[in-house]
């Protein structure tokens, strides 16, 4: 997390508020119930209390304008800039400001007020941005439900005015993944055009084989129709295309754009209705064959003829000696199947048909 | 130098306008009309990739205009 230089904050914790302006996307009782409920996720975690006025000044003054809006800091126009808002103080500090041009909602079709008003109001309160890809407080915009700051923005604005008298716990959201935790997993793992896609929880990391060190982002961030949890992931780079295992769905993604049709169904490749969530899938380009491993059984399908192959499923520990009994994700680089499972990563050899390695998992995040 | 192409012209504006705003940059025009690339303008090309834990390349390469185009917070991301 990151404060405003001299750590700007109020020095009074009985702070006002006034709505002075709504936007017509969203009903009055929507707006006043989203702004509401975003004063009080800040409420829940300091002693700051507020009070909301329908006249003259309040100490955070809340409007919706487009453009140049009266402070010399215009919007932009639809995206781009969502809103902003001043650091605690006089007069124009503590404001809060929202672009008309933007569409807001009050869920995940359109830029949802509640969020953005959360976030606009921990810089009202002394917050600066944060680096933390899973902070509320990260720059850039991603719609997820459930409680919104996590641990990273607790810390930050606890720094500033201390916990809630009342102790009231709060179950924050899980910070990003560290990549060198030695006990880290990997919930699905594939390619994609050339580089490595390494999903885990609501975040992915993008190995790029000239780069050491793999970029992480929420997943949410750049594929917004993926859920916020992968099971498994494959490249089939003869049609260019990647599908995505989530339960019993499955997406197909064509680079960033999720291709017509999807999600589907993972019982329309011929998974038997008892299968409920597909653990791991990798394609064999030597074989033209995608392995889809589901508890300890795998099965094997014909990307060529769209049909599972017979006297399949088969026991991953008979048919890959050496190999845990069961596979959290699974990649083919260079002849070699990387199976992961837990904290422990499985180097086969396709040819040779046997275990060569064993390494921790996060060595393949160069850990 | 051969003049950059449109998209590349467009793809600059873009950053100088996002590191003016978010960075610092301070105004004015950055390089020479040939050579676009200023020390200043590498310099927060580096602190915003640094920032957003991508490459730091001090260039503006794909993945760092795909995260300047993402729809986000107006506040600058260092302290004025």
């Amino acid at each position: 997390y990151n404060h405003f230089p001299r750590h700007l904050k109020w020095e009074n914790t009985k702070l006002t508020f006034r709505i002075v302006n709504y936007t017509p996307d969203l009903k009055k009782a929507d707006v006043d119930r989203a702004i509401r409920n975003a004063f009080n996720i800040w409420a829940g975690v300091t002693p700051l209390t507020f009070k909301k006025l329908h006249e003259g000044k309040a100490d955070i003054m809340i409007a919706f304008g487009t453009k140049e809006h009266g402070d010399f800091n215009p919007f932009d126009g639809p995206d781009g800039l969502l809103a902003h808002a001043y650091a605690p103080g006089r007069d124009i500090g503590g404001d809060t400001h929202f672009d008309e041009d933007e569409h807001w909602s009050k869920d995940s079709e359109a830029y949802n007020l509640f969020l953005v008003a959360t976030h606009e109001f921990g810089h009202a309160l002394g917050l600066s941005h944060s680096t933390d890809p899973g902070a509320l407080m990260y720059p850039v915009y991603s719609y997820g439900q459930g409680y919104p700051l996590s641990e990273d923005d607790i810390t930050g604005i606890q720094a500033l005015y201390g916990p809630n008298p009342s102790h009231r716990k709060v179950k924050p959201k899980p910070d990003a993944p560290n990549k060198c935790d030695p006990m880290l997993s990997f919930d699905a793992v594939t390619e994609l055009r050339g580089e490595t896609i390494i999903f885990k929880d609501r975040f992915y990391w993008r190995l790029h084989p000239q780069f050491a060190e793999p970029e992480q982002t929420l997943i949410k961030s750049t594929w917004p129709s993926l859920p916020n949890k992968v099971d498994a992931a494959y490249e089939y780079p003869e049609k260019d295309m990647v599908f995505i295992f989530s339960g019993i769905r499955m997406w197909a993604l064509n680079g960033y754009n999720l291709v017509e049709g999807y999600p589907k169904y993972i019982h329309k490749l011929g998974l038997p209705k008892t299968v409920r969530m597909v653990d791991a899938a990798v394609y064999i380009p030597d074989t033209g064959k995608t392995l889809l491993f589901s508890e300890e059984h795998y099965w094997s399908y014909d990307e060529k003829t769209n049909t599972m192959d017979s006297g399949f499923p088969r026991s991953i520990e008979m048919d890959f000696p050496g190999m845990a009994e069961e596979v959290d994700a699974a990649v083919y680089q260079y002849g070699y199947l990387h199976f992961f499972h837990e904290h422990t990563q499985f180097e086969y050899s396709y040819s040779a048909r046997k275990v060569i390695q064993i390494v921790r998992t996060n060595s393949f995040l160069n850990c | 130098m051969p003049l950059s192409s449109p998209e590349e012209t467009d793809n600059w504006l873009l950053a100088e306008k996002y590191l003016r705003r978010f960075y610092n940059l301070r105004a004015g025009l950055q390089g020479t009309k040939t050579h676009r690339s200023s020390d200043a303008m590498q310099a927060k090309i580096r602190e915003m990739q640094s920032f957003f834990n991508l490459q730091v390349t001090g260039s503006l390469d794909a993945n760092t205009l795909e995260l300047m185009s993402m729809a986000r917070c107006g506040v600058p991301d260092v302290g004025e």
